[in-house]
């Protein structure tokens, strides 16, 4: 039925071709990036019918970093969600060096084992930085009430750690590779100032995901 | 589901960090809406490494750094999230709905987030439609609305171009305007468009009071289409 309508949009990874030409202007294609950090993104096949286009994304700094985040308030919280504000607050929003996303399926109504899953993403990143402590942010993002191919994901993250880089394209990458049903990779960044530093140039970058399910009610 | 990640090498005192970004949030992310579902995994961080130098942001909202700062996240994410909102599954719409001179912040905010949730409003959008009774009717029936801060006789709703032209007044403290049904259609015929809801100050009438923006988008054939068969 869905093939038979010019205007479907399949829930798939998103690539170069599929970028509807109106959306394009919303893609930058330069950046300035804070220091200190580098990103990848990494195939793995979350959904196995991705054979190619990345679905892992990591954000790592070189440096602790101090964190906080905001979570969704709706009361079936995925495993992901879980983990990372229990990393959070066990770290006082201190000493958080990464951040590991998968795009393909949201690892949320999965129980117990769904939670392993969330701890197991974070502290193989952790140890890929050499780090002992949970120091790392994870979030996912698919299809709810599925368990996440856990093997692949782990699997990959060493690959993913070795790709990280620092350039633009490693930005867009790394945007690219949180997308669902989104048609656009979705990367900003920007340049700043500080009153009490003002010889001192500091950048910002975001990048984020989403197309549906989105009334966001975060705290 | 939303997700998001902003870094940045400013330094930042720890304490400061969810101060920063729930104030940007609320005005940001907080306040933006496709289709009007919450979702299991929303997530947005915020990391500092303080890689770039200078002495480090205080947690205190009065230093000059922290206002500055609280600035340039707010705004930042605010562009960020009205990608998500440009990117809404179907989308053809991207609009802001201003709801102004109202006695209370939080009504003002409830009534911005029921009007971006309006099934009846969106698809109105989406058609083409300058169905102002559906904008009304939505601020009408928004739940936990302080009394007083919705007088029939002080709201007025208009449509704003984004090309700079005229204001469309659709209704005039409670009193319709005839619409120019051409120029209403020409206004609609962009992505972009304001949505403008002046409570007039409520049961007081003062003016310059609270003010609460909304993005969102509308509602299409293709958000059924995509929606009907996401998990298979």
């Amino acid at each position: 039925i869905a093939t038979s309508r010019n205007q479907v949009r399949f829930y798939n990874v998103l690539h170069d071709t599929s970028i509807p030409d109106a959306k394009r202007k919303h893609i930058p294609s330069d950046g300035t990036y804070p220091k200190g950090f580098r990103v990848s993104g990494t195939h793995v096949g979350v959904k196995a019918s991705n054979t190619k286009f990345p679905d892992l994304a990591l954000i790592s700094s070189d440096e602790p970093c101090n964190a906080a985040a905001v979570f969704t308030t709706n009361k079936f919280q995925a495993a992901p969600v879980q983990v990372s504000k229990a990393t959070l607050n066990s770290r006082q929003g201190k000493g958080v060096q990464s951040v590991v996303i998968n795009s393909g399926c949201a690892n949320a109504v999965t129980g117990k084992g769904g939670l392993e899953d969330a701890q197991s993403m974070g502290a193989t990143v952790d140890k890929c930085a050499g780090l002992s402590e949970p120091s790392t942010i994870v979030m996912s993002t698919g299809v709810i009430g599925q368990r996440l191919p856990i093997a692949k994901i782990l699997d990959k993250i060493p690959t993913a750690h070795s790709n990280l880089a620092s350039t633009h394209n490693a930005w867009l990458a790394t945007a690219r590779s949180i997308c669902t049903t989104d048609t656009f990779p979705k990367l900003i960044s920007q340049t700043f100032t500080l009153p009490s530093s003002p010889g001192i140039t500091y950048s910002v970058a975001g990048m984020t995901k989403g197309a549906g399910m989105i009334h966001p009610n975060m705290a | 589901t939303l997700l998001g990640v902003v870094c940045t090498d400013a330094p930042i005192d720890a304490a400061a960090m969810k101060g920063l970004l729930l104030h940007a949030v609320s005005r940001s992310f907080n306040s933006i809406s496709v289709d009007g579902d919450t979702s299991t995994n929303d997530t947005i961080a915020l990391l500092a490494n303080g890689t770039a130098g200078g002495s480090a942001v205080p947690a205190s909202p009065s230093s000059p750094d922290y206002i500055a700062l609280q600035e340039v996240l707010t705004s930042f994410t605010q562009s960020l999230s009205q990608l998500v909102v440009r990117d809404g599954e179907g989308a053809t719409k991207f609009v802001t709905v201003r709801v102004q001179n109202s006695p209370c912040y939080d009504s003002a905010r409830r009534i911005a987030s029921t009007i971006a949730r309006s099934p009846l409003v969106k698809t109105a959008l989406y058609g083409r439609d300058a169905n102002w009774g559906r904008i009304l009717c939505a601020i009408g029936y928004t739940e936990g609305v302080t009394d007083g801060v919705v007088v029939p006789e002080r709201t007025s709703v208009s449509f704003k171009p984004v090309d700079g032209s005229p204001i469309l007044k659709l209704l005039v403290n409670g009193e319709p305007e005839t619409v120019d049904e051409q120029r209403a259609s020409a206004i609609l015929q962009n992505e972009d468009l304001e949505i403008v809801v002046d409570l007039g100050g409520g049961a007081k009438g003062e003016v310059g009071g609270e003010e609460a923006v909304y993005w969102f988008c509308d509602f299409s054939h293709e958000y059924v289409t995509i929606n009907g068969d996401y998990r298979t």
